[in-house]
């Protein structure tokens, strides 16, 4: 058992949202603070289970990170 | 450019509603 998947347990999908967002974007804002927003508003896009790999592997944020700025970047070019 | 709404950007403190329509 995870602590982070006990977190989700009691709370409604909304707000499980809000408490997954609140902690991805204090991981994103330490690696690029000025574009903590946006990614993490693109990441919280995907399943709630992959957010949450994400919280517990930061390998595996990394990488999602790296392809969130990839499709940030050709979105604005 | 285009100034589409998109991405949804996450502010802490403040209810995410994702990419609900408004």
């Amino acid at each position: 058992e995870s602590p982070a998947t006990s977190i989700l347990a009691p709370a409604p999908s909304g707000d499980q949202k809000q408490m997954l967002g609140e902690r991805l974007f204090c991981l994103i804002q330490t690696m690029l603070p000025s574009l903590a927003a946006k990614i993490t508003g693109m990441l919280l896009e995907l399943d709630n289970l992959d957010v949450l790999h994400m919280l517990e592997s930061p390998e595996f944020l990394r990488s999602k990170v790296d392809e969130a700025v990839a499709v940030l970047q050709d979105h604005e070019a | 450019g285009s100034s589409i709404n998109w991405p949804p950007e996450f502010h802490p403190g403040v209810p995410w509603k994702g990419l609900q329509s408004i």
